[in-house]
């Protein structure tokens, strides 16, 4: 049964959807099968790996709220070992149709288990928002990635999060641990960053990835090609960081 | 009667909460009577001028749901000139009980009403999300400015930004404008930001304004301090950047 991994934070801008995708593609580029799943009505993680979400004419909205069966949703993109379940704008409808459907926080977990056997890895992106769509991915979820950008204000909402986390453990997803709270966007070189990866460090310390992500420019562009940043600059830091955080999910997990 | 700005992009971490806080101290600072709005459950504006949201007893939640008057709720910051109508997580809240009420989306417009005279500016920090809150945030404005990242991801957006509006407008808001585009986080140094800026102003030449906020450190320092930037440091390129941007709105509206 392939692992469900969400990458999560209210707090927008952080990092999350460049996680999602390049922590999914450095899965695949060592060969384990992974599914990339939009939970954004943004559709960035779609645009992200080379597909316009105008184009997408069913995606995860037609899962969620018409039941139409994720295979039929699916498509493989240009990296071998890489499916996405696309999004498009139609995803914002689902906030509001989910409120009245009976088990209403259950539905992705639903949709995930019946194609969660062909995958060894499935990676949720989700929105800059803690509304039913996160909640479902949540819910669905083995474990949960928290990016933190290197600023104060992704300190603030940490909090918040992990309140969230706890009442979901409680009540809908008893099996949902933290994977890990990643720092991103690391920059040495500035006082505040050193100051709130500390912070993070000494607050969180068990669950902190060795693993930190530096900002690096060649994330920044591979979205702006429709690719993985593993195929835009293989050497590059960030090429390298994912690399590394996918490695240390699998040795942490026992799978090398 | 006051102006409305609402500061609104549903693309998370573009550099909303750092231009509501920012633009509204450097009206401040140049006496304007400025009033700053926390419509976002994250509470980054409240806490970016030095309040601790856990300490807000009541908020901006009370006055949307429990029609408390603003005035009750209204504190003014160190900065001379400048108040904060401020929230805390309880917003979040808002968003489920707003749904249920008859006129739901002009709620904000009401209760800012009653205040509107007292100050010459009323600038909004939005959520990074279209749902409710920043529906009233954007019925209740006469304006909007929308903060772009010079980052790939952030131009995707625009064009659902906009069609937003464009609904608003024609629905529940006909004098809603656009104050302007306002391009962030700008580094010349780098292909994709000079890429990103001339993209924008090729499709929106005439709503861009003509200052770019650059990145600068002292912007993402300021918060954790709890001060706007032109009271960290005055000399910054930051500081400099949203002086100019509220001297280019004070032209643009005849009021210097
Ligand atoms: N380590 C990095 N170095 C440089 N740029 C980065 C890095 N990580 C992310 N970015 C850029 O920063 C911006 C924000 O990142 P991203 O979109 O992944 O965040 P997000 O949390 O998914 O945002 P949202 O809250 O809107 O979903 C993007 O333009 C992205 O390309
Ligand atoms: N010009 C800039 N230079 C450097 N850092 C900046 C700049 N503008 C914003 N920042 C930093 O980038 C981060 C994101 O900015 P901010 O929180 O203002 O965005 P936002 O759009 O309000 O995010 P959200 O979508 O979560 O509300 C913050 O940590 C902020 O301090
Ligand atoms: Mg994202
Ligand atoms: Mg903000």
């Amino acid at each position: 049964m392939g692992k469900i991994i969400a990458i999560a934070n209210q707090k927008g801008g952080v990092g999350k959807t460049t996680t999602a995708i390049n922590l999914a593609a450095s899965l695949a580029v060592l060969e384990y099968k992974t599914l990339l799943v939009d939970a954004d009505p943004q559709a960035n993680s779609t645009s992200g790996v080379g597909f316009n979400p105008k184009n997408i004419r069913i995606g995860l909205y037609e899962c969620l709220v018409q039941e139409i069966h994720p295979q039929d949703v699916i498509i493989s993109t240009p990296t071998p070992f890489l499916d996405l379940l696309p999004s498009n704008i139609d995803l914002v409808g689902a906030e509001i149709e989910l409120l009245n459907m009976p088990n209403r926080e259950r539905i992705m977990q639903g949709l995930l288990k019946t194609i969660q056997n062909q995958y060894d890895f499935i990676i949720i992106d989700c929105s800059p928002s803690l509304g039913l769509i996160t909640t479902n991915a949540l819910t669905a979820a083995n474990s949960v990635i928290i990016p933190v950008q290197c600023e104060y204000f992704a300190l603030e909402g940490l909090g918040k999060l992990l309140n969230t986390i706890k009442i979901i453990q409680n009540h809908l997803n008893k099996q949902l641990e933290i994977e890990g709270i990643l720092l991103t966007m690391y920059d040495g070189r500035l006082r505040l960053c050193n100051q709130v990866v500390e912070d993070v460090k000494t607050h969180f310390q068990d669950i902190v990835f060795d693993c930190i992500i530096q900002r690096n420019t060649k994330l920044g562009e591979a979205p702006s090609y429709g690719i993985p940043v593993i195929h835009h600059d293989a050497e590059s830091k960030g090429s390298i960081g994912y690399l590394n955080l996918a490695k240390e999910i699998l040795q942490k997990n026992g799978m090398i």
